[in-house]
């Protein structure tokens, strides 16, 4: 997190807003739920407090405008610049302007005004642009469904350094950006997709191209906005060019960037008994067409061809995988499996039927 | 004579990277272009800071990655000073 140079602040914690206009492109009952979520973000982790005002001046003035609107800041237009706000301080001192040629709305189609609103208030309460690219105050949009939104623990940690923790009892914490290099890093889900493998982890993927030497991080929702954080497993089937991805009871087939219609679909349609609820790991073996699902201390096969999960499962991973413990995330590459369980890694060779390596868990990311 | 596709591309590249280091990296508007200076490129030493900025390979070039990141929506607040 950054400071604004000069480290301007509020004096008082008990902060006024008004919303000056609104924009047409959404009703205005959703303007102000936006407004208010976007202000409860700062207010959950410090003292502040932001009350509403009509017909005077406060704090905080939030509008809509256009183009060049007499603060020697002219908006662009659709994308580009999406907003700006002003640092603490008397009368522009907080504002935030928004631009109305972008389309604003509060889902994950155009820009999600509630995103864009928590960004600037940032900036209206002191803080700058933050490097990570996690934080909230990242200065590029990336949409993240509003229901799951948590204030990254970068923020949090910026904005309390500026008017101190929350009253609240319990400190509350958001989460943190996964660092390809750090070692105590451990996976949602792998997949490998067109060559490419994916690993995910919360609300991040990880992108390794075996061509380039750096990994990738990106949000989920940057591919794929409708689908849900935290994968718990995923497979790719070479065969139609689709990755499948697990959550609780619950998978969605994606081709692409785009969700085939119809999902999410309940797992049981591809034949786990109800007891199961979640699915840990997968793995789509591309020369045999068959797919192994891992749950707990089991795993399951099921036949691409036949569409149907083959006689005599669920049989104990132990048996046939030998002491991988508990899998977390799983993929086939060249011919190897490699299961990753915690930090640690084992490839695994099917032909051969036993363990031929072991490996950290980030030993595909050049660190 | 009509301008080469290529020429034109460049063109529209160098004000885009101009104007992204201008509104948010505080690279200031040459006003002798003429003259050559003997310090470093301001564009370039501008461009390491906001490739360093967003963890890019520090290149000093408008390289596509650097590219792809200013094309992004973002926030009209500047990156470094304000």
């Amino acid at each position: 997190y950054m400071f604004t140079p000069g480290n301007p602040k509020w004096k008082r914690n008990n902060l006024t807003y008004r919303i000056l206009n609104y924009t047409p492109k959404m009703r205005q009952a959703d303007v102000d739920e936006a407004v208010r979520k976007a202000l409860s973000v700062w207010s959950n982790v410090t003292p502040l407090t932001f009350q509403k005002v009509e017909d005077k001046e406060a704090d905080i003035m939030i509008s809509f405008a256009y183009r060049d609107h007499r603060d020697n800041s002219p908006f662009d237009g659709p994308n580009g610049q999406l907003a700006h706000a002003f640092q603490p301080g008397d009368n522009i001192g907080g504002d935030v302007h928004l631009d109305e040629e972008e389309a604003w709305t509060k889902d994950g189609r155009g820009y999600n005004l509630f995103i864009v609103l928590a960004h600037e208030l940032g900036h209206s309460l002191g803080l700058s642009h933050s490097d990570d690219p996690g934080a909230l105050m990242f200065p590029n949009y990336s949409y993240t469904d509003p229901n799951e939104f948590l204030l990254p623990q970068d923020d949090i940690n910026g904005i309390q350094a500026i008017y101190g923790r929350s009253n609240a009892a319990v400190q509350p914490t958001g989460p943190t950006t996964p660092q390809a290099c750090d070692p105590n890093l451990t996976f949602d889900a792998i997949t490998t997709l067109r060559g490419e493998i994916f690993f995910f982890k919360g609300r991040y993927m990880l992108r390794k191209h075996p061509a380039r030497a750096e990994t990738e991080l990106n949000f989920i929702s940057l591919f794929w906005p409708k689908l849900p954080s935290g994968i718990q497993a995923a497979y790719e089937n070479v065969e139609r060019d689709e990755i499948l991805l697990f959550k609780e009871d619950k998978y969605w087939v994606v081709r692409g960037y785009d969700i085939v219609p119809g999902y999410p679909k309940p797992i049981y349609r591809l034949g786990f008994p109800k007891t199961v609820k979640r699915v840990n790991a997968a793995y789509s073996d591309e020369s045999t067409g068959k797919t192994y699902f891992f749950v707990a201390d089991r795993y399951w096969r099921y036949d691409e061809k036949k569409k149907s999960m083959d006689r005599g499962y669920p049989r104990k991973i132990i048996a046939d995988f030998g002491r991988i413990g508990r899998v977390d995330a799983a993929f086939q590459k060249d011919g190897y499996v490699y299961f990753f369980h915690e930090r640690t890694q084992y490839q695994f060779d099917p032909r051969a039927k036993r363990i031929v390596g072991k490996m950290n868990s980030i030993s595909w990311f050049n660190c | 004579f009509p301008v080469a596709p290529e020429a034109e591309d460049d063109g529209k590249t160098i004000q885009l990277v101009e104007s992204y280091l201008e509104n948010f990296y505080n690279l200031q508007r040459n006003h002798r272009p003429h003259l050559r200076s003997r310090d470093e490129n301001p564009v370039v030493a501008k461009l390491k800071e906001m490739q360093e900025f967003f963890g890019l390979q520090v290149t000093g070039k408008p390289d596509p990655d650097t590219l792809k990141m200013m094309k992004k929506p973002r926030c009209g607040v500047p990156d470094i000073g304000q």
